[in-house]
């Protein structure tokens, strides 16, 4: 091929028998809207930098993929966000982790990568060049979405039960409680 | 986690991965979505790597180098070397996952050990493939 492109929006235990025939076509049609973004650039001469940043970002800004809104909850129910960003031609990177305002961390780590003289920024200084750079700037709020939250939730409520099915391993009836130790 | 390799006209290879991290995770833990050479890694003279999966095994496995390493230095066609690492190196460690690579000549690969992969392809004459489950 003169030119090609090839994405992903995740791997895992993704069954047919989990899955609706809505929640598929769902998936389908966000994958195939943001291939042919990049390919669209690429049939016209653009860059793979350019395709990679750009269909990233249809993939980020779609609540389906664990990227960008969309993305998981931490313990403490937030979102932390991560991405990196390589170019070929003169093994060039960037990268940036633990964001939380960040709209797009593609666009970032493509900012570290072409605008600072280092690779990977992280946390609030990732946020700090992010600003300074003129990228989208959002509320933490902007990358909630109800399902990732409950899976949270699902998670803590089953660490939990270990805990508390371990901690019953040790109940003691003379104290009427836990004792570890 | 999301990704992407793309092959240009002026054939220059690039990759890139964002993601939102593990649900519940802790203490800011990071896993290889934003380590170039186990997330992310792309070189002109064989390929571009976009990885997901059970970051701390990609991490160790250094899972997007290793594929170029292998086509580097010991010749493999991005095929086998994402085969010998995806289906074996990393299984071998315990951990589990996929990638998506092309290579300088425009060959695509999306090779994965687990249920299911969301992801897509697309060539030069506009063929396109889509995929969700093994």
């Amino acid at each position: 091929n003169e030119f090609a492109i090839v994405i992903h929006g995740g791997a895992g235990t993704i069954l047919r028998k989990n899955m609706s025939p809505e929640d598929e076509a769902a998936y389908n049609a966000k994958l195939e809207e943001a291939i042919r973004v990049g390919h669209d650039i690429l049939k016209n001469g653009g860059s793979s930098l350019d395709a990679v940043e750009k269909t990233i970002n249809v993939l980020e800004n779609s609540p389906l993929f664990n990227a960008g809104k969309g993305a998981v909850f931490t313990n403490a129910g937030i979102n932390e966000l991560d991405a990196s960003i390589m170019d070929g031609k003169n093994l060039d990177a960037g990268a940036s982790a633990g964001t939380k305002t960040v709209k797009n961390p593609i666009n970032l780590a493509r900012a570290v990568m072409e605008k600072s003289p280092h690779v990977m920024l992280s946390g609030e200084g990732a946020e700090q060049f992010a600003k300074e750079q003129g990228l989208e700037i959002v509320d933490p709020s902007y990358f909630y979405t109800e399902a990732r939250f409950k899976a949270l939730e699902r998670v803590k409520a089953s660490e939990e039960n270990e805990t508390a099915r371990d901690k019953s391993a040790f109940y003691d009836p003379t104290i009427k409680d836990s004792k570890f130790g | 986690t999301v990704g992407c390799v793309a092959l240009d006209k002026n054939g220059n290879l690039a990759a890139g991965t964002s993601t939102g991290g593990m649900t519940n995770k802790r203490w800011g833990r990071i896993g290889d979505a934003p380590i170039i050479g186990a997330g992310t890694y792309a070189n002109n003279a064989t390929c571009a790597v976009s990885s997901t999966g059970w970051g701390e095994y990609f991490i160790r496995a250094m899972v997007a180098h290793d594929i170029s390493a292998l086509m580097d230095y010991k010749g493999m066609s991005l095929q086998e070397a994402a085969k010998e690492v995806i289906q074996k190196k990393v299984p071998d460690l315990g951990g589990d996952g996929g990638i998506i690579a092309v290579d300088k000549d425009g060959n695509m690969v999306m090779e994965f050990n687990t249920e299911g992969m969301y992801r897509a392809s697309m060539d030069a004459s506009g063929n396109l493939t889509i995929g969700i489950y093994k």
